[in-house]
């Protein structure tokens, strides 16, 4: 995260290569449950053995002896509706809940967040120098409707995008916090409004994030994990 | 510290079944080294069975290739064969190989070793000595390998032509695909198996990289190495290159192959011109070494396309990548390039209205081209799942809608791992408008909740 600073957010994922290299974020919306962005992975039957979740721990790089880590194998890739960019991550065992790790809410199926809710982004990943580095880091942001959105960036921001307001300085994602959550506060809970998606850019100031929405999906969650 | 298992290849998951002779497997209960070494010193035993379960062996005297003798999955058992027995190349002169190849070769049929006709001969088949049947055997140590009498009344003798190890399977690129059987390093060092940790502890354990190949204690390239490698079974000495025959011909870099503008699965096979990271931070030149040294200088992967400062993926990694020329970030990956289409487009010129409730088209396959499974297999599943009679119109294995699926019609489909999936149907007329909701009723139970305590408060 470029910007912001050290913070909790017990949901956001860390997702490990065989090698243990921390490589794209993700968010726990179940206790075996990961939501995570298409283009962190090589294929919808990507052979993710020796891969895995780890959450529970501030740092990017927790010693073995960290008590509060729990490390997860990766044990299934399901990839979402083809315009989505969302896969969800099957664990090879439920994580245990508690004061560091914690499931984010789903929102609302096509439920539209109103401007200006308060939400945040979260993940390990590059800081482009804005310090902090190898920590969890927060960023804070507001909601924007999106067409303000897409009059603002000059593009058509489709419905399946979720924005968030301009900055006048630079925070935002960078590489590593991809696939990362977009949790936005809606009646003291915190929702998984959108999951970061590869922008042009980290952080750039006077430009709005863009994200993938996440309320547009939500039957297609429900229903991966009913079956 | 060599192993006894490294005489051995390991076939995970299966046992040896004979059907006459099943009652002369006797269950040894030993752990898989000491089964290892009891069958080594055997000459009759060829080959263990060993169950993970009651932690005993089998000792065989037979091989997968031995007359009567079928592979059975089993999950508890895992085969272990003497490497001279199914190994098709030989090491040094062969003298040791016990394989199955039975022709010259300039293509002759071997004569039976116990028969004297028509060549007699001095040799006499023993249980030590492996003149078995009439196979190819190098009884007395020929430099050219092993050989046979023929068949063939005017050809006494012939060389079988049974390539040694390091020659029988050539190296392309950096032989990250090399299958072969070397397993020995370049000093002649014995190689380490891998599924094993000792003399040396390696991360380099099979069970996590099933697509590395990592059998026995072969050479291996899984980290992109310059050529494959192994630690070897000196504890001084951690690991080694291996020295295995390049293939002559040109190396394999089918440019039609390759992907210009997007890429597939890892994206190995991308060569776009794409040089920034996602980002937009300048890749650093591949041939260069600063601002960054790396070990993936050009010339020593001619097959990975580090052309310039492209973003490529020379190591198997997660996506096209490359060093950057910020000082502060070693790598980055180009995740800003386009990831191709799904390979399997709509079957046909139909499309879907809506969200495809209505859609009664023939489509029975998944956009991955997985093929439907026919509905009435579901028929509790989907019950249970709509809280609905079974719709009638869910009728063979075509792509339907009963749940009113907003991304369109889908199916279950016939691959296990996938219970169900979108169909290769597109929406007609692109893509319509989504219907979103202002406004929602919002319940949330324990989810989204958290310690508010200031970060700052903590440590």
């Amino acid at each position: 995260i470029v910007g912001g600073l050290p913070g909790n957010s017990p949901w956001t994922v860390s997702l490990r290569n065989r090698q243990g290299d921390h490589f794209c974020g993700g968010s726990l919306v179940k206790e075996n449950w990961v939501i995570s962005t298409r283009q962190c992975f090589s294929s919808c039957d990507a052979d993710l053995s020796g891969y895995e979740a780890v959450m529970g721990t501030l740092f990017k790089n927790p010693s073995p002896q960290d008590p509060d880590k729990q490390s997860v194998p990766i044990s299934r890739i399901v990839c979402g509706p083809s315009d989505s960019s969302l896969v969800m991550l099957k664990l090879e065992r439920p994580v245990t809940l508690n004061s560091r790790v914690a499931v984010i809410c789903l929102p609302p199926e096509r439920y539209i967040v109103p401007a200006e809710t308060k939400c945040e982004i979260a993940g390990w990943g590059d800081t482009r120098g804005t310090g902090h580095d190898g920590v969890l880091k927060v960023a804070h942001f507001q909601v924007m409707s999106n067409e303000d959105c897409s009059l603002i960036s000059r593009t058509k921001v489709l419905d399946n995008d979720i924005c968030t307001k301009p900055l006048p300085l630079e925070i935002g994602a960078c590489e590593g916090d991809y696939g990362g959550p977009l949790a936005c506060l809606t009646h003291e809970c915190w929702v998984l409004e959108g999951v970061i998606i590869p922008a042009r850019g980290c952080g750039r100031k006077k430009q709005p994030g863009i994200f993938t929405r996440v309320s547009v999906y939500v039957d297609w969650i429900n229903k991966v994990l009913k079956m | 510290q060599r192993s006894p298992i490294n005489d051995y290849e390991r076939f995970k998951g299966v046992e040896l079944v004979h059907p006459q002779e099943e009652s002369r497997k006797d269950e040894i209960k030993a752990e898989v080294h000491v089964c290892a070494k009891q069958c080594s010193e055997l000459v009759e035993c060829k080959a263990f069975d060993y169950n993970w379960n009651s932690h005993s062996c089998r000792l065989l005297p037979w091989t997968e290739h031995s007359a009567r003798v079928s592979l059975l999955r089993n999950v508890h058992y895992d085969l272990y064969q003497k490497k001279d027995y199914v190994r098709d190349c030989i090491v040094g002169n062969g003298e040791t190989y016990r394989g199955t190849v039975s022709t010259t070769a300039k293509n002759k049929t071997c004569q039976q070793w116990r028969v004297k006709f028509p060549h007699d001969h001095k040799y006499t088949p023993t249980a030590k000595n492996g003149l078995e049947e009439n196979y190819c055997r190098n009884p007395d140590k020929d430099s050219g390998g092993p050989w046979c009498y023929t068949t063939d009344k005017n050809v006494r003798h012939q060389l079988c032509g049974i390539k040694k190890c390091e020659d029988a399977v050539c190296l392309s690129c950096n032989g990250e695909d090399y299958r072969g059987s070397v397993d020995r390093t370049e000093s002649g060092r014995e190689c380490q198996r891998w599924d094993l940790q000792s003399p040396h502890m390696h991360p380099y354990r099979p069970e996590k990289y099933p697509d590395k190949f990592l059998d026995d204690n072969y050479c291996r390239n899984p980290d992109s190495s310059e050529r494959p490698w192994c630690y070897t079974t000196d504890p001084d000495v951690e690991w080694e290159y291996c020295k295995i025959t390049p293939c002559i011909e040109k190396q394999r870099v089918i440019a039609a192959n390759k992907t210009p503008h997007c890429f597939k699965e890892r994206g190995e096979d991308y060569r776009g011109r794409v040089n920034v990271t996602t980002s937009g931070i300048p890749c650093q030149p591949w041939d260069s070494q600063t601002p960054h040294k790396h070990r993936f200088l050009p010339e020593k992967y001619p097959c990975k396309g580090l052309d310039k400062n492209y973003c490529r993926n020379p190591d198997g990694s997660e996506a096209p990548w490359c060093f950057t020329t910020n000082p502060n970030m070693r790598v980055a990956y180009c995740f800003q390039i386009h990831r191709c289409p799904d390979d399997i487009g709509p079957s046909g010129p139909e499309c879907y209205t809506d969200n495809g409730e209505l859609y009664a088209g023939k489509v029975s396959k998944t956009r991955k081209g997985i093929p439907c499974r026919n509905w009435s297999d579901k028929l509790d599943e989907l019950q249970s799942f709509l809280d609905l009679p079974f719709p009638g119109y869910l009728d063979n294995n075509y792509c339907r809608n009963p749940d009113k699926d907003s991304h369109g019609p889908w199916c279950y489909t016939m691959d296990p791992n996938t219970p169900f999936d979108y169909c290769a149907i597109k929406q007609c007329g692109g893509e319509k408008p989504l219907s979103l909701k202002n406004d929602a009723n919002i319940e949330f139970d324990s989810c989204g909740k958290r310690s508010e305590r200031a970060f700052s408060k903590a440590r």
